[in-house]
């Protein structure tokens, strides 16, 4: 493997509906970035100034040289989208969130950021929670040295993501552990079978009363990296189909009115049921003063090695609280109290 | 032992884009077809 010029795919659309972000700041003294709090990737990258593409200059940038305790390490690093690739390179410095402040933490400085997405983008950067062996240029993810550092009491971090439409207000993350006012009964604990994203496996996806898909089992990764739900482009086309929907100015949307009479969709994990019903699936918009109800699910086709994967994102983490186990390597799961 | 950090929601681009009226435009500018991806 080569560290000095390393690079990681990451689909395009995963951020085209991103709606939850963070603050973060780096350096001494601290610079602000807002940031997707992401475990489907492993890396931290924020704008540089030395970044001239256009959604650096819709965007702050860090400034290394207003920083006391930053350090240059000056490896090159590439994420890989679908319109281009972001480049950058990796220098060092203290990064806070919320009071806890990791020394030492390697990022990613951009300095090309590819297409319109970024420019329109109301995140700066991200901040990856996923395994190490995920990240790009060997860097230690942010999670990994706060646990290094004794930063938290318990190697564990949970996502509490509001329903709330306007603001969504209450959604947090905690590092150290969990919340039991955020959701209701027991924590469903559910082995990580692979350590790069948080993945697991599923039992099985029902519709209404029918195991439709993955009955001899299959792979899924809990990511609020993702906002909808997504799975293998010919599995997403049978469920579509089967919940109604139909293209419409190339994206999948139901009639609104047609809401009620809607199946549930369950997934089956570690032998216990997480069902979404409509009104957690379909995403509500207004065009125009029109009512638009689109598709919570997209085909993405992740392929081997590390797919096929399905892909838990936002519309599921909304529903079911969940929380990222380093220290056991679960992830456990229950429903989340609005 | 709790760090909470807040989580803000803001709109998606997908949704500013369809409220603009620039979302048909943004797939094919992107040479994407979300519904094709689904098949």
């Amino acid at each position: 493997s080569c560290n000095v010029y390393s690079s990681v795919n990451e689909p395009l659309i995963n951020y085209l509906d991103m709606e939850y972000f963070g603050t973060i700041s780096i350096g001494t003294p601290p610079q602000n970035f807002t940031v997707i709090f992401d475990t489907g990737s492993s890396n931290l990258w924020v704008p540089s100034v030395y970044c001239t593409s256009p959604a650096c200059k819709a965007h702050p940038v860090f400034h290394p040289s207003q920083s006391d305790t930053y350090t240059e390490v000056g490896n090159h690093f590439s994420i890989q989208y679908g319109t281009g690739s972001l480049t950058g390179i990796i220098g060092a410095d203290q990064v806070s969130v919320e009071g806890l402040t990791v020394d030492g933490q390697q990022f990613g400085e951009s300095v090309k950021e590819p297409g319109q997405t970024f420019v329109n983008a109301e995140f700066d950067g991200i901040l990856g929670l996923g395994y190490p062996s995920l990240a790009a240029g060997g860097v230690t993810p942010v999670f990994d040295n706060m646990m290094a550092q004794n930063l938290v009491a318990l190697p564990m971090f949970s996502v509490y993501l509001s329903s709330d439409p306007q603001g969504g207000s209450g959604s947090e993350l905690t590092f150290g552990g969990y919340d039991p006012s955020h959701f209701s009964g027991s924590l469903n604990w559910i082995p990580v079978t692979k350590q790069a994203y948080w993945q697991i496996a599923l039992d099985g996806i029902q519709v209404g009363d029918t195991v439709m898909f993955c009955s001899e089992g299959c792979q899924a990764i809990v990511d609020t990296g993702t906002s909808l739900i997504t799975g293998p482009p010919d599995k997403i086309k049978q469920l579509q189909e089967a919940i109604g929907a139909t293209p419409i100015d190339g994206e999948y949307a139901v009639d609104c009115a047609t809401l009620d009479t809607m199946p549930n969709v369950t997934f089956l994990i570690n032998e216990v049921s997480y069902t979404l019903n409509p009104t957690d699936y379909i995403l509500p918009d207004l065009v125009e003063g029109m009512q638009f109800c689109g598709s919570g699910f997209q085909g993405l086709d992740i392929p081997p090695p590390a797919g096929p994967l399905w892909i838990l994102g936002d519309v599921f983490i909304r529903q079911f609280y969940s929380v990222f186990d380093r220290g056991n390597n679960q992830v456990g799961l229950a429903p989340a109290v609005p | 032992a709790l760090h909470r950090v807040p989580l803000r929601r803001h709109q998606s681009l997908r949704k500013k884009l369809r409220a603009q009226g620039q979302l048909s435009e943004f797939w094919r500018s992107h040479n994407l077809d979300m519904t094709r991806l689904s098949e």
